[in-house]
């Protein structure tokens, strides 16, 4: 879900 | 990265300054409200705690710097060195009624029940309102400088090219953030109004009430 990937957006 | 959040993040980093640049050559904050940019602080603050912890890109750094040192001197600005022209009195907006109910939303509506990411996703509900105070503030005094008005086109239009960056990313990436989406629209969605008086009557000088 949403928080596996890098929070790569500013 | 695709070209709409490319361009979506040089808009968004094009308000901060001409803000930023707008205070300090005029050596005035007329018009300007305070409280959207002490609430635009902590979104940044909240946001952006993952410098501390993760690298992703300088890219991603740099921008991050820039902006939580913009918006900190921004705040600055208009609280104490230009204090003096603070309009304190049109920026009359009840913030507690916008960070109250956000921080609830964010504690039970989350990708996931951690410090950092309760924070990142206030951050999210918070930026979605955050304009709030200066749109009430502009709609109680009736009239906005130009150059204000540009900030805050370059800061809708940088969140609605965000919204096709999702889409985009969403097609070919397959990824999509729902919290992030919804925000985001809710706050596109909020400039509609300011949008439409400002291609309409650019140009001419306009009072205007939102």
């Amino acid at each position: 879900d949403g928080d596996a990937k890098q929070k790569d957006e500013l | 990265m695709n070209i709409f959040r490319l361009i979506g993040d040089l808009s968004h980093l094009a308000a901060i300054i001409i803000l930023l640049l707008k205070i300090w050559k005029s050596r005035s904050c007329a018009g300007i409200s305070g409280k959207s940019q002490i609430l635009f602080a902590i979104v940044f603050t909240t946001r952006y705690l993952d410098l501390l912890t993760s690298f992703i890109s300088l890219y991603n750094t740099c921008m991050k710097v820039i902006y939580i040192g913009c918006a900190y001197a921004t705040v600055y600005l208009i609280y104490m060195k230009f204090r003096a022209t603070y309009d304190g009195n049109h920026d009359s907006f009840r913030v507690e009624f916008l960070v109250v109910p956000v921080g609830g939303l964010a504690v039970l509506i989350n990708h996931d029940f951690s410090f950092l990411e309760i924070l990142w996703t206030f951050s999210i509900y918070l930026e979605s309102v955050a304009i709030l105070p200066q749109l009430f503030m502009i709609s109680k005094t009736g009239e906005a400088e130009t150059i204000t008005t540009h900030y805050l086109f370059c800061l809708g239009l940088y969140r609605a090219l965000y919204l096709f960056n999702w889409i985009w990313r969403f097609y070919f990436e397959g990824f999509f953030d729902m919290i992030a989406i919804v925000a985001g629209v809710v706050q596109t969605v909020l400039y509609c109004d300011f949008f439409y008086l400002y291609v309409t009557k650019d140009g001419k000088g306009y009072r205007f009430s939102i």
